[in-house]
């Protein structure tokens, strides 16, 4: 140890399979600890404990950058669209952000534009009952540009304060599917004008194929944000650091549990320390 | 995908005729980095290429394989043997009525791959029961009903309206009875996603097994789960030891690599694959077909 100079390999490895067992990625993580290794020489970092404290810095410098407010416009409805694949939480994180704007003493609409799975709308409308918002719908199998615009429409009629549109899960690689969400954000708009934030709802267990997610809604309907979702069970969602670094895109919101409160302002300072738990 | 990434490192083993360690070492790196980017857990891809390794440098030399072609077909093989040789099929043995339950964490796709079996084992002359015991989930049990009522398979649930308080436990036990009522020879029970994390979730899991006693039980698992496939995959086996996995969301391009994760900690058998949202979406899973979608 008395002619050690700088930290040795296995230190490297060991934090380099924290990153991966986070979802962090191969290639980003190969990227941070390439960039951790270049402090540790300049600044003749020899023990691990301090390696791992300057990676978390490192890492907060580099969440710390993003713009994580939720955009609002100043006359008429603000306008939130909520998209991502199957299953993810889109449908109770609308709950949550509804019952959370309506206790700030919000007018809140929702637009029930998952015309397709089963039971989508009644999932909806109970959210809806739950929090005091207003749900706009149709009939299953309706056409969901035509009751985002339905929900624009109300939402303006009534001097909404705030719009939340929600949409069916679907896979990225399917592009009938991101077409139709394409369209639903373009019909959305006509009545709108923009929509104020596209958010991407993404479950903290996935794996690499959350940048494909990203990537392709991102492509289809400009995503502003990211929602990360059950970020209460095991898994860190380190993905989100490889959305942020490739993609520009932030996470605004987090989930943290399936009841009304369990929704929170993203934190880059916990996130980061979860990341090494 | 792996094979850009033996593309080089095989181009330059071309005509050696035996691999060195180092050779062998050379193209385990570009392995391991390809399970990795799938999404095989960290600690297994770590055994695994081991096991790969073992086998690789005690290896005869193939007449028709060059040496790095070679190590491909083993982890190949390796592959499929986690995985299974072969499709695993649905044991309902002798039990009237046989019980199927379904577990796994939020979102996965329970309900739906539960509208599926009713589905499938409709088509095989079997009579399926669905039973609702999701009381938490906004609308869980409408969902259920509207599943069943695509496929013309009844649904035991509490009654709308009904008492705000009922346990799952309960309404599964009773799903039983309503079984032998209406001469059901399967029972198949959707249960609530839970987290791993959740204890009392995951003992009402339990709960609701010893209840039904089920003759299988199947862990359901979203293709796109990353690394913490395997610590979800084991509190499940703690909590409800299941007997088979349904891997959903397939029809997606996630490589799946949690499938070679899941296989490989808990040694239960992927039976299923769930390929779309809609009923007649599932199929038997394909073990050798996954192995090369992980290694893409
Ligand atoms: N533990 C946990 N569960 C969550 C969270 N957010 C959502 N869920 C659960 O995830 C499951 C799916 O939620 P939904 O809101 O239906 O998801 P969705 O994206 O609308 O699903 P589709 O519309 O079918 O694509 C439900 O069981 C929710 O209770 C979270 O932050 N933590
Ligand atoms: N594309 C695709 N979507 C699927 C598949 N299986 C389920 N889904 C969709 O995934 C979403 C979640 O499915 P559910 O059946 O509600 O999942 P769940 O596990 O019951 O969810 P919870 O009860 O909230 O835990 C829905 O939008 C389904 O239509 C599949 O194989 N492929
Ligand atoms: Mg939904
Ligand atoms: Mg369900």
């Amino acid at each position: 140890a008395l002619f050690r100079r700088g930290l040795d390999e296995a230190a490297f490895e060991e934090l380099e399979e924290r990153l991966i067992s986070a979802d962090v990625g191969v290639e980003a993580t190969m990227e941070i600890i390439e960039g951790l290794r270049e402090r540790v020489r300049a600044e003749g970092v020899t023990d691990p404990e301090q390696a791992l404290a300057l990676l978390k810095e490192i890492l907060r410098l580099e969440l710390g950058v993003a713009d994580r407010t939720l955009a609002r416009r100043e006359e008429g409805p603000t306008t939130w669209l909520i998209t991502g694949v199957n299953g993810t939480g889109k449908t109770t994180s609308i709950g949550k952000l509804a019952a959370r704007h309506a206790r700030d003493g919000e007018t809140v609409v929702l637009a029930a534009a998952d015309t397709f799975r089963a039971a989508a709308i009644e999932q909806l409308s109970s959210w809806g009952e739950r929090a005091g918002a207003r749900v706009v719908k149709q009939a299953e199998g309706a056409d969901p540009a035509a009751v985002a615009y339905d929900g624009w429409q109300a939402a303006s009629a009534a001097d909404a304060d705030l719009l939340l549109v929600d949409t069916a899960g679907r896979l990225q690689s399917k592009r009938a599917l991101m077409e139709e969400l394409s369209k639903v954000k373009r019909v959305l708009e006509k009545g709108a004008g923009h929509t104020d934030e596209v958010l991407l709802v993404l479950d903290a267990t996935t794996g690499q194929n959350g940048i494909s997610q990203a990537q392709a809604f991102q492509e289809a309907v400009d995503v502003s944000g990211v929602i990360l979702t059950k970020l209460d069970g095991t898994a860190r969602g380190g993905i989100v650091i490889a959305i942020q670094r490739q993609l520009g895109i932030p996470v605004k919101l987090v989930g943290l549990g399936e009841t009304v409160d369990d929704l929170a302002d993203f934190d880059v300072d916990a996130f980061v320390e979860a990341l090494f738990a | 995908a792996l094979s850009d990434r033996l593309e080089a490192v095989l181009d330059r083993l071309k005509g050696r005729g035996t691999l060195s360690e180092s050779d062998v070492d050379e193209v385990l790196r570009e392995i391991r980095l390809a399970l990795l980017e799938a999404d095989v857990n960290f600690k297994v891809v770590k055994t695994f290429v081991a096991r790969v390794r073992e086998r690789a440098i005690g290896a005869e030399v193939s007449e028709a394989l060059n040496p790095g072609q070679q190590v491909v077909k083993i982890v190949n093989e390796e592959l499929t043997g986690v995985l299974g040789d072969q499709s695993a099929p649905l044991e309902l043995g002798s039990a009237s009525p046989a019980v199927i339950m379904l577990a796994g964490l939020q979102g996965s796709g329970k309900t739906t791959a539960a509208g599926k079996l009713a589905a499938h084992l409709k088509k095989k002359g079997r009579t399926p029961l669905l039973v609702a015991a999701d009381l938490q989930r906004p609308a869980a049990v409408d969902q259920l009903k509207v599943l069943g009522a695509r496929v013309d398979v009844p649904v035991h649930a509490p009654e709308p309206g009904g008492d705000p308080d009922a346990d799952p436990v309960a309404v599964a036990a009773g799903a039983l009875k309503e079984a032998t009522r209406v001469g059901a020879g399967v029972v198949i029970v959707d249960t609530a996603g839970r987290t791993n994390v959740d204890d009392a979730m995951m003992e009402q899991a339990t709960a609701i097994k010893r209840a039904v006693d089920p003759v299988e039980t199947l862990f359901v698992i979203d293709a796109m789960i990353g690394q913490e496939a395997v610590t979800v995959a084991k509190a499940f086996q703690e909590a409800v030891d299941f007997t088979g996995v349904i891997l959903s969301k397939l029809d997606g391009d996630a490589r799946g690599g949690a499938a070679l994760s899941v296989a490989e900690v808990t040694g239960r058998p992927i039976k299923f694959a769930s390929t779309g949202e809609r009923l007649d979406e599932f199929e038997a899973f394909h073990p050798d077909r996954m192995a090369s979608r992980i290694l893409g």
